[in-house]
């Protein structure tokens, strides 16, 4: 209760019309989302126990999480040997959902339950996502795969980098590029 | 010289070849297809001078466009754009300008397109606030009404230039048609029976200005104090840099009847999204079973 009482908190703060609509200040703007981002830390830890629990495992196992997905950030994708990952689905039915982590160029395999193969994608980030200010990544393309995951329940999958070596089953998003015609640019 | 196609089995959108923008968007269940084209813009804020009421400055509590000289500014593309396709997902991905960059992307399974855009710092060089608009215009035929949510739940329904409960005197051709989306807005041809249906990923602004038409406001960066509490513009004070925003509005064109119970389940897919966990893995599969 105690670790879920900080967001609860932030969140009973942020009700005020100020942060609903943005009308304060610059730094209790930034001090609203301190409050938030703490409280989400605090938060994680109690989604990591229920997923503890509920895989029943013998010891505790410690995870991690990537806040900084939406610029495509994450400490551990982008360094990868080989990771698991697990998706929480909270809604109360099935839901395909496809996920999209930052990682270095290179070839990846996933691996679903039962040791199916998944198909992936592999694709360049766009270059403007690259130089947003703030962003500290080594990432430059983005592993797209297809879960399913059950009603209030999770799914796990292993992400494994491979050698190139291995034959080519790993897709790769193919860029066309067209570049401004120069008269258009003046 | 073909359109470029990014297609799943459901949607087809098509994209001018010299430009990258876009043209059409099919249903291919329900072969309903339209005319479409996005484009960026920008309303100028108004300095005023907060000496009465009707000279209030655009800020943080208020939108209000200048429109002396014509409300819309458009954003012309730069006209560069790339293609990239794979086994799940296809997109184009479109470079407005310095500062404004958007990828339509359509994976193989999806009944929506997401349009992911990447907005600023808003460039303040000829001391000009801004406020950067999506705007969607189609060939539906939709009148003067469209829809705006109520935090999530029911749909209202708004009338251009109309108020239900007085008669309204517009002086703000702009602001006075801008309503809170905090999930979706939608437009209707009741001739074709479509609907288009945009999802939001968090509350802004909107507005169907014109036939056929919808937008919403992404961004915004204001140069002047509008007096009415923050006692400062919204324009990052400290930071003194601008922000750069990213998120993504959702289109899903379905026959009206259908609509809903499309734009629900991927609204409620797109809040409850998964959490995400990593762990390493250091010993044998047995334990990632």
């Amino acid at each position: 209760q105690h670790e879920v009482a900080q967001l609860r908190e932030a969140v009973g703060v942020a009700q005020h019309h100020d942060a609903i609509t943005g009308t304060e200040r610059q730094h209790v703007a930034d001090d609203y989302a301190r409050q938030l981002a703490e409280g989400i830390g605090e938060c994680q830890d109690v989604v990591a126990d229920g997923i503890n629990k509920l895989s029943k495992v013998s010891s505790p196992i410690q995870y991690q999480f990537c806040d900084l997905l939406n610029i495509s950030q994450c400490h551990v994708t982008e360094n990868l040997g080989q990771t698991t990952i697990v998706l929480w689905n909270s809604l109360s039915r099935t839901v395909n959902h496809y996920v999209r982590l930052p990682v270095k160029d290179g070839d990846y395999s996933v691996t679903g339950a039962g040791n199916s193969d998944v198909p992936v994608q592999i694709t360049p980030l766009p270059k403007e996502l690259l130089t947003i200010p703030g962003r500290i990544s080594a990432a430059t393309h983005e592993l797209t795969f297809r879960a399913k995951l059950p009603p209030v329940g999770f799914a796990t999958y292993l992400i494994k980098k491979v050698s190139k070596s291995r034959p080519k089953k790993y897709n790769r998003g193919r860029v066309l590029q067209r570049t401004a015609r120069s008269d258009y640019l003046q | 010289n073909e359109d470029v196609v990014v297609q799943n089995e459901f949607l087809s959108l098509a994209f001018d070849q010299a430009t990258g923008a876009l043209k059409s968007l099919t249903n291919l269940e329900s072969k309903d297809s339209i005319a479409i084209s996005q484009s960026f813009g920008y309303y100028i804020g108004s300095v005023g001078d907060n000496s009465k009421e009707e000279l209030r400055a655009a800020g943080a509590y208020i939108s209000r466009p200048n429109c002396s000289d014509g409300c819309w500014k458009e954003l012309k593309s730069n006209g560069s754009y790339e293609v990239v396709k794979g086994a799940l997902g296809q997109e184009v991905r479109q470079y407005i300008n310095p500062w404004i960059s958007q990828v339509i992307r359509l994976h193989t399974t999806s009944k929506h397109v997401n349009f992911e855009w990447q907005v600023g710092p808003i460039p303040i060089g000829d001391d000009v606030g801004k406020e950067i608009i999506s705007r969607f215009s189609t060939s539906m035929k939709t009148g003067e009404e469209f829809w705006t949510d109520s935090n999530g739940r029911q749909n209202i329904r708004r009338v251009r230039n109309f108020r239900s409960t007085f008669k309204i005197n517009i002086t703000e051709p702009v602001a006075s048609n801008y309503y809170p989306v905090v999930d979706r807005l939608f437009v209707r041809d009741n001739g074709q029976k479509t609907q288009l249906t945009i999802l939001t990923d968090r509350a802004q602004g909107g507005a169907s200005l014109n036939e056929g038409q919808v937008e919403l406001m992404v961004h915004r960066r204001l140069l002047v104090d509008d007096w009415l509490g923050v006692s400062e513009p919204l324009n990052e004070v400290g930071l003194g840099q601008g922000l750069v925003i990213r998120g993504t509005h959702r289109l899903i064109l379905a026959k009206i009847d259908k609509s809903a119970a499309r734009y629900r389940a991927l609204s409620q897919a797109s809040y409850w999204h998964p959490t995400i966990l990593f762990t390493a893995v250091t010993t044998q599969e047995s334990r990632l079973e």
